[in-house]
């Protein structure tokens, strides 16, 4: 070896000044990309953390992000809470209905005058037997007037917004589960509903709390009757809080919390209904069901037009919107309305409290979120209602199918 | 404006009674058990 070693000639040469370059240029390109993604990285996490998301699509999407739409939106609002001059009211109308294709022979008010602005206009009522309820008891009906985007099964949790643009479901109605209507931890008493003689029937078959069903006898007392405390009485007896939130915190680890019980031959299903300019822009309840909690996620207000749903992923996870949650006949129901630029505000018929599009709830989300920053905690970016009723086998607001629950206003 | 619903039913008797992109009006039966 060492004669070998000894008798190797080594000639020495320089590098061409381009391969050092390339090697050095390389490296250097290498270690920004790492940077860079780990700045990424950090970045999406501190996002997370404060319940902002960071938008990725074409120009338009980024240029759109830029504006602040819910200022637009309330100024777009006011403008057209504006009374309009008595004669240009018809034909003001008469024109929005021509372009917007608004049926005006199924409006409640013949007479266009009594309408002072295109705000009470575009919240216009029908007339009566102009929506007759699909006979079928066991069909879902459909919530509004308008056209169905995209339905079907949800498929390891996530929601197909139109072909080939999912989010998931834990973005669109929260990621954790809401507190049992056994325990509320703010209660809010909405306006007395009579009792659906039909999810009456259902619940003494069952009750299930977040996909975790438990039998109506949990809710009676050891005599077989029913425990029947006063509405206002928030004494619940301990055994079943405490078999309720156990199962809960059983259930969590392994599966998602609105995920049927392995158990049940149940799957959840979805359908999106887009609810053009001209539509009748109240909704309905679309079966007998049971509203527990309401979540309202103060998040931007996007167009929700067909062509942004397509460019704009997650888009419904980003717009403000109201989710509702609750159980009808066969177990978990949630009925989320989602606010656009155009529209402004979402009412809710059964809860006077609700304010969306507002800058008070504005503030109060963002304060809520530094609050969860400074207890180092992640911010959920909804703020919750529990609703009592006052039938406390219900546990929430019941409604009947084809109810009307709500609508959508300008500003 | 949209809403999305989101509900559990039989996995055998659920049948859809719309096709994407139709027009529908409220009452009108997306679908049945």
């Amino acid at each position: 070896l060492r004669t070998a070693l000894n008798r190797t000639r080594i000639q020495w040469y320089t590098i061409p000044v381009g391969v050092g370059i390339a090697f050095l240029g390389s490296v250097q390109f290498y270690r920004v990309n790492a940077r860079e993604k780990a700045l990424r990285e950090e970045g999406e996490v501190e996002d997370a953390r404060r319940g902002r998301h960071r938008l990725s699509g074409p120009w338009q999407v980024q240029i759109m992000s830029t504006l602040p739409l819910k200022a637009l939106s309330r100024l777009w609002g006011r403008f057209n809470e504006l009374t309009i001059p008595y004669y240009l009211r018809v034909p003001g109308f008469k024109l929005y209905s021509y372009i917007f294709g608004v049926n005006l022979s199924e409006v409640a008010e013949a007479d266009l005058h009594t309408y002072p602005n295109l705000a009470s206009f575009f919240y216009r009522t029908l007339k009566p037997g102009s929506r007759p309820l699909d006979p079928n008891p066991n069909a879902v009906l459909s919530p509004a007037d308008g056209r169905v985007i995209q339905f079907g099964t949800i498929e390891a949790g996530e929601i197909e917004q139109v072909k080939g643009v999912t989010y998931s479901l834990s973005a669109l109605l929260g990621s954790r589960a809401p507190t049992p209507p056994s325990t509320p931890t703010h209660s809010r008493s909405p306006s007395p509903e009579p009792a659906n003689p039909d999810v009456v029937a259902a619940d003494e078959e069952f009750a299930r709390v977040n996909g975790i069903s438990y039998s109506l006898p949990n809710l009676l007392t050891g005599d077989g009757k029913k425990a029947s405390p006063p509405a206002s009485d928030q004494s619940i007896p301990s055994s079943l809080t405490s078999e309720v939130e156990v199962s809960a915190d059983l259930a969590r680890p392994t599966s998602p919390w609105w995920a049927p019980a392995a158990s049940t031959k149940t799957t959840l299903y979805y359908a999106v209904v887009y609810l053009a300019p001209g539509d009748y822009h109240r909704f309905h309840s679309p079966v007998a069901w049971v509203v527990q909690s309401r979540r309202h996620f103060a998040g931007e207000l996007f167009s929700v037009s067909p062509w942004l749903q397509r460019t704009l992923p997650g888009l419904f996870t980003l717009n403000e919107r109201v989710v509702l949650l609750g159980r009808w006949r066969w177990g978990f129901f949630s009925y989320t309305p989602v606010g656009a630029t155009n529209v402004g505000s979402i009412v809710l018929n059964f809860d006077r409290e609700l304010r969306t599009n507002s800058l008070l709830t504005d503030t109060a989300a963002d304060k809520a979120a530094a609050e969860a920053r400074e207890r180092g905690e992640a911010y959920a970016g909804f703020s919750e209602a529990q609703y009592a009723s006052a039938s406390e086998v219900l546990g929430g607001n019941a409604l009947r199918r084809g109810e009307e629950m709500g609508g959508f206003r300008l500003g | 404006s949209t809403i999305v619903l989101v509900f559990e039913a039989p996995k055998d008797g659920w049948k859809w009674e719309v096709k994407r992109g139709e027009r529908v009006k409220v009452g009108q039966a997306l679908g049945e058990v």
